[in-house]
């Protein structure tokens, strides 16, 4: 099993691959060039591509297309998965409408809410549903991801409820550690990582 | 200059010290705990720390409270900024209303928007205001941050807008590459890292 900080070494590789802008097309690319692009270790690049099957040709380096399709393939982007979203506010709105996770496989079938005045109406083209509807839609379309944005306060009492419905991966934007059984994922996403970058940046300059 | 990789790394550090329940509070921890619960080498943690100016006490490890304080004031999170947010749709408006932003020192104090059915209206507390209004506000208090959550095909030319303006440092949302002049940070933030750790998860549960 392939520890969590080379998947996210794996998914950076990817993305820079894939959405950086090059002056044309690239068709190989050598470690010493992502190592570079992404300041990290050449050697733990080769490690990490050599960790999933992928070798060099030499002073060639790697075909892009056969790491793009190998980060894929072991990532499980290739492999389209369903999650549900829970909170059809406003991050639940904004991430149940965002094409980009198509491209890591993702697709989004469902919303749940439990207000009321927003049950019934449309999030990202879906109806949103109430949450008594969310055990028997879990249930009955083997949905083992779901997307929480709910309040920070209700968290734990929702986490609970999808894992007694048969969840397995839950991807978390409340900003509270919520507790599961061992065999199920709980990803903790806080959007705040780029403040260290935008922080420290207004710092330098007031101060250089 | 501190590069990326450390910034994000000493991130890493100051959230997991200060949001993880501990079932005491810590009031002492070693680089070997750090790296433990983060996946990172010891030695890795050390240099960080030395990095900015942190000494450790030995096989004590490190102050908790002295590492919060010196990652904080290293960061910039100890000098409140303020930002304006672009784009008071359901992105934009999610971030404003985010309470988390302030212990990272940032402060959104304007939200702009171009549609007319969206201004004078409130997001977050805050009274949308038109894009006719972005310039002037800007510059009478000194703005250096813009986030941007506009459409895709929009931003380039509302990048060329704030930069014009005088904002130094762009949290760039859209799912686009957006050029500015050497001087001007640009941070993208994608948020799709957790995927390569879900989709990961559910392969292994597929197929172990
Ligand atoms: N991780 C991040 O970086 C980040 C960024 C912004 C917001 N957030 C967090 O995301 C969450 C949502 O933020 P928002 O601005 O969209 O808030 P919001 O109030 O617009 O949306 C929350 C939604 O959850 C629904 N809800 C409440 N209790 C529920 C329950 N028991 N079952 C189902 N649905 C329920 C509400 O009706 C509402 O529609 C908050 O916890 C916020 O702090 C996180
Ligand atoms: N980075 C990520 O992980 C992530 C996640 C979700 C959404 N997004 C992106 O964030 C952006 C916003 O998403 P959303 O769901 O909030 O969309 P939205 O349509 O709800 O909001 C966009 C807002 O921008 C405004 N706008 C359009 N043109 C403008 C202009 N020229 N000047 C000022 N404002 C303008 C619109 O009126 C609208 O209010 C999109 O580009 C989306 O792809 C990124």
């Amino acid at each position: 099993r392939l520890r969590r900080v080379v998947l996210e070494r794996l998914m950076r590789y990817y993305r820079w691959l894939t959405e950086s802008s090059f002056k044309k097309p690239l068709k190989n690319v050598t470690s010493a060039q992502i190592a570079e692009a992404l300041d990290v270790d050449p050697t733990q690049v080769r490690k990490d591509f050599g960790a999933i099957g992928l070798l060099g040709m030499g002073r060639v380096g790697f075909e892009v297309c056969e790491v793009c399709r190998g980060i894929r393939h072991v990532l499980g982007f290739d492999q389209p998965y369903e999650g549900v979203m829970i909170g059809a506010g406003r991050l639940g709105s904004a991430l149940a409408a965002y094409k980009n996770f198509a491209r890591y496989g993702l697709e989004i079938v469902a919303v749940f809410d439990n207000d009321k005045r927003k049950i019934g109406g449309k999030v990202a083209g879906r109806t949103v549903q109430s949450m008594r509807a969310l055990k028997p839609f879990i249930r009955r379309h083997e949905i083992r991801l779901a997307i929480l944005t709910t309040p920070a306060e209700v968290s734990q009492k929702v986490v609970d409820r999808l894992v007694s419905a048969g969840v397995k991966a839950i991807w978390n934007f409340a900003p509270v550690q919520v507790t599961v059984p061992p065999d199920v994922l709980v990803r903790n996403e806080h959007i705040s990582l780029g403040l260290s970058e935008i922080a420290y940046h207004l710092t330098q300059l007031a101060d250089p």
